[in-house]
């Protein structure tokens, strides 16, 4: 059987909803080193890589490997009934077609419990090459956040340049074109505002902004985004949740033919 | 604006 707790539920409830609208079914796999997932939008442009380890749950049992099917869509109606503040604890038996979610309040008076449908989803896995990167630029979620969303504003792509002291999303469109530039800073008193820049080689690329504001859904997740370039090679847009594991999204870029 | 590559061009599947 597998089982599993976590008493900050909204983490799963805000991983949910950070991956709900750009895939529509997935396979959550579990073994005993812990709880990941790996699919691609329906487009095959982005692919979702989750892993939360066992040790970042309260409770981990997972007696045999298992592959659960599930429609993220009805996974996030049934987190949606979660509160914030319950600790979660998902259960399925060996071979089961269901799996239960039970959601506890913090004072024990509440006890949910819901069964979601499994489903067959015959999904292929990616091997994605551990690389070496040109360029790493870790910067406040929300900054990125923002920044895709204005730039949607203005144009449908953006171009990511990273030089050694600063990170440049360009766009250009209809009405005109917007340049955003952030230096870096590894301002020590404030890290949750620092951007730090780490390069081999300058490098730039360009993406779909629809597709970088999907994966900023998952800016509650942490305070800052990992993003790895390379010349040719997708995106990696990272976000680390602390104590437990991360959620990655790559992109594959848009090259002129 | 570039031609839009797919995410399977670049990893294979296992």
């Amino acid at each position: 059987m597998f089982e599993a707790r976590l008493q900050q539920g909204a983490l799963l409830k805000k991983v949910v909803e950070a991956i709900k609208d750009l895939i529509e079914d997935a396979n959550f796999d579990c073994n005993n080193s812990g709880f990941s997932l790996q699919a691609m939008d329906s487009s095959h442009v982005s692919l979702v890589a989750l892993s939360l380890r066992a040790d970042g749950f309260e409770h981990y049992r997972c007696d045999r490997n298992v592959s659960m099917g599930m429609k993220l869509a009805n996974l996030s109606k049934i987190l949606k009934c979660a509160g914030n503040d319950d600790a979660i604890t998902m259960k399925s038996e060996d071979n089961g077609d269901t799996i239960t979610f039970m959601f506890e309040s913090q004072n024990q008076e509440r006890l949910s419990e819901f069964d979601l449908k499994l489903m067959d989803i015959d999904s292929e896995h990616l091997g994605i090459p551990e690389a070496e990167y040109d360029a790493t630029v870790k910067l406040p979620s929300s900054e990125f956040q923002r920044i895709v969303k204005d730039l949607a504003s203005i144009g449908d792509t953006v171009e990511i340049s990273v030089t050694k002291d600063a990170v440049k999303f360009g766009t250009n469109g209809d009405i005109g074109s917007a340049n955003v530039m952030c230096r870096q800073n590894k301002s020590v008193d404030k890290p949750e505002e620092s951007t730090e820049i780490d390069i081999t080689e300058p490098v730039a690329l360009t993406f779909a902004l629809r597709y970088l504001n999907s994966f900023a859904k998952a800016t509650p997740l942490s305070s800052h985004v990992v993003l790895k370039l390379s010349k040719d090679l997708p995106i990696v847009v990272e976000y680390h949740i602390e104590n437990v594991g991360r959620l990655s999204f790559f992109l594959a870029p848009k090259v002129e033919e | 604006k570039g031609q839009q590559k797919s995410i399977l061009g670049f990893f294979q599947p296992k």
